[in-house]
Order: C-alpha cells, then structure tokens, then sequence
C-alpha cells in the first residue's frame, strides 16, 4: 500500500512515521569531562570516557553509558547540549534522562535554521523568574492565543537517584489547535536543532550570589526528540540523499528536503501543504506533450477560479498558445492526428501565386485564395476560370 | 471538374520580379 495515494492512484496526504530523531546524531556538549583525565574520568580511556555520543547512542556494550560534565565550581553556570537533526523536524516530544540529581533549572530551546537562531520551547525551574525571568506556567497553558514557551516545574528526582526532563509540544500550546489548519502550530513544532541549556544543578542552593560551594557535574543519558520528518505531508518516509543529507522522499509533484516546492513543470497550481483531507499534489501543466517548461501565472489561476495557473513555455511541434493547444500561424490542426501527436499541425502551404496570404485557417487549413482561384492551398482555377499569365491575377474568367 | 494546377511556368515576372518567389 501506499501511503500517499489512495487505492485508485489518487494522492492523498501522507507522513513519516514518528521516530527518535536524535538516535545516533552528534551532540555537541559544550563541557565534557576526561581533559585532562581525572581519577572518574578519562576522555582517552573508552571504558571511563563519558562523551556526549553516549547522549544518543543506540545504547550496547560500554561501561559507561552517561554523558558528564566537567566539574564545575560555580552556579548558575550554563552546560549546552546540542543537537542538529539533520534537517526539519515536526517535533511531538524531548526527553533527557539524568545520571544523577537532576538540575533545579533547564531551558529547551530550538532552532529552525540549522542552529543560526535559537528560540526556547520550554524553560523546568524552581525558579522561574531568578533563572529565566518568567512567570511559572499557568495550568491550563498559554494566556494567548498561539504556542510560547512556559516555565514547567524543575525535572523531578526519581527513586533512583536520577531524573526526566520531558517536554511535549503540547505543553505549550492551547488546547484546540489543529497541525493542518495552524501555520502557528506548523512553525512552533518545527526544528532542524535541539538544544539544552543545563542551568543550575540541585546541590546548591538558590541564593542571587550563587557561589557555588563545591564541585558538581552534569550527567544524563538518552536525549530523545521525538518527532517525524518534516515532509509537509507529500510524503511518507525520509532517506540519506548521496551525501549522506536526510531528506524527504518526496511525491506530489514536489520535490525538496522538506517537498517544499513544486517539481519544475509541475506549477499548474502553487504549493501548498497536504492536510488529511485534500493532498494538495503540485500539478503537472497541461501542455498537450509539446513543452518541457511552464510558468506559473497568479492572475490566471485567479482567472480560472483557482483550477489552472501554468503557462508553457517553448511549445513545440509548430504549436501554440498556453498549453500549446493550437497552431501557430502559417500552420493548421490536421484532424488525423491526435493533439498530443508532434505531428498535429500542418503546414498551410498556401500557393506563392494563387493565395492571397501565407495564412490559413486554423481549424480547416483553407488558405485565402484570389479572386478564381480555389483548392485547399489557392492551387488551381476555379470552374469557369483559366490560368492567365499575370501573377497578381492568376485566374481570369474563361473567355 | 478538375482543374489543372497552376503552372509557374506559365507566368510572366516582367512587371514583378519583386513578386517572384523563389524557388
């Protein structure tokens, strides 16, 4: 079966599954312990290296199976994790599992363009307004009408000493949003990067000086984003390109890391994304087989009332017009061939003597014939007419 | 009936070579 056609071919929108799009990335940690090695440490020995790799490794044989920090004797100081997914994701969730007491304070934050700006998605502190300068989150969600990022309570410690940050998208958008219908939600959801900014740990305490009073680290393991390639619905799975990039396995008509535009020819009608009720597949021009190129045109796509804006370009086969549906001038439909056949228009061959033009009839080929002549092409007398030797009058009547 | 096509040959370009298609 597949996803994005229904069983009678007819397209139909379609994504990729949900995945952890985090699963076997680089992260990039912006302290790591083991340089210079200590006696918990040691980034050169694989059976006490704590990298970050281990943040979103498939999990296996290695001792170590957390991240840590270097230690660090001052707070609130900011540990960066990192993580660009390769390209745009529509995120549902983010969870981090922590190694050992979870921080007192967290930011989420996002980025849209491959780390170039970073918005937040979601601040997890006990002190919201020390930390991060916001209010705590309201229970019922955002005040307003779109998605912000809130601050939710600090990640909470577990029996076992550790902890779980997760986030759900959801969290911080209101209720009754729907992905099809809101551009918002559309963008709020979207991520080429994640990134979490480790802000205070739990050992010490809240005071405005925050002198730390003594060493502590970071640790955590499994950095999961949950989320599905971002396809806008054109298509249902994602693949490695040559270079090694991810991108959209696109269909539609559209093409594009993300099926974000329309395949050249493909612009009978502008790119829209696929909601779960139209497809919205980029369509190809209709130009009757004789053209490779087409345009789109706004102002007739209005015209037509929203149906059909391509315009072809370069039509061939000696035809003409917006879908190169008829023949150009000194050329006639022949009715024995298809429209779509290169031979569809024939030459007028209208007589160099006999017609009175080089231009004939579109539709029955009839070149304008002088006074006498006749024929298709103005190439014989008519009845009751001879051939004269004046070639301004080729046929007099007969005497 | 069927008239014969016309005979190029037959013209008279005297009075207008610049009429006269090539052929």
């Amino acid at each position: 079966a597949d996803p994005c056609h229904d069983e009678g071919g007819a397209p139909r929108g379609c994504v990729p599954g949900l995945v952890n799009a985090a699963l076997g990335r680089e992260v990039l940690a912006s302290s790591t312990c083991g340089r210079p090695a200590t006696r918990a440490c040691d980034a050169s020995d694989p059976r006490r290296a704590h990298p970050a790799a281990l943040l979103t490794s498939a999990g296996g044989t290695a001792s170590p199976v957390c991240w840590r920090s270097d230690s660090l004797t001052q707070a609130p100081l900011n540990v960066t994790l990192t993580v660009p997914l390769g390209k745009a994701f529509e995120l549902v969730f983010v969870s981090l599992r922590f190694c050992s007491t979870p921080p007192t304070s967290v930011a989420l934050l996002k980025s849209q363009d491959h780390g170039r700006s970073w918005v937040p998605l979601g601040f997890f502190s006990s002190r919201c307004g020390l930390d991060y300068g916001r209010l705590p989150a309201p229970t019922n969600g955002p005040a307003g009408p779109g998605p912000e990022a809130l601050c939710f309570p600090e990640p909470q410690a577990q029996p076992d000493g550790g902890g779980l940050l997760a986030f759900s998208v959801q969290d911080g958008s209101p209720p009754g949003l729907d992905l099809d219908s809101s551009p918002v939600l559309q963008d709020w959801v979207t991520a080429t990067d994640i990134r979490v900014v480790l802000t205070r740990p739990a050992m010490l305490g809240y005071t405005r000086d925050s002198a730390a009073m003594a060493p502590y680290a970071y640790s955590a393991t499994e950095l999961q984003v949950g989320g599905r390639c971002k396809c806008n619905g054109h298509a249902s799975q994602c693949l490695q390109d040559t270079q090694g990039h991810l991108i959209c396995d696109c269909r539609h008509g559209t093409e594009g890391a993300d099926c974000s535009r329309c395949k050249p020819f493909y612009c009978d009608r502008p790119w829209q994304r696929a909601t779960a009720w139209e497809a919205h597949a980029c369509l190809a021009c209709d130009c009757n087989g004789h053209a490779r190129r087409c345009r789109f045109n706004m102002e007739l796509y209005r015209l037509s009332g929203r149906h059909s804006g391509g315009v072809c370009l370069n039509c061939r086969h000696n035809t003409a017009g917006r879908h190169c549906h008829y023949c150009r001038e000194g050329f006639y439909r022949d009715p024995g061939h298809a429209l779509s056949d290169r031979r569809a228009c024939r030459a007028c061959d209208c007589h160099p003597v006999g017609a009175a033009g080089k231009t004939c009839n579109q539709t029955t080929g009839q070149c304008p014939c002088k006074d006498g002549v006749t024929g298709l092409t103005c190439n014989r007398c008519a009845p009751g007419f001879q051939q004269s030797r004046s070639p301004v009058a080729p046929c007099v009547k007969t005497p | 009936e069927v008239m014969p096509t016309l005979d190029m040959a037959l013209f008279d370009w005297t009075d207008y070579e610049d009429l006269k298609p090539e052929v």
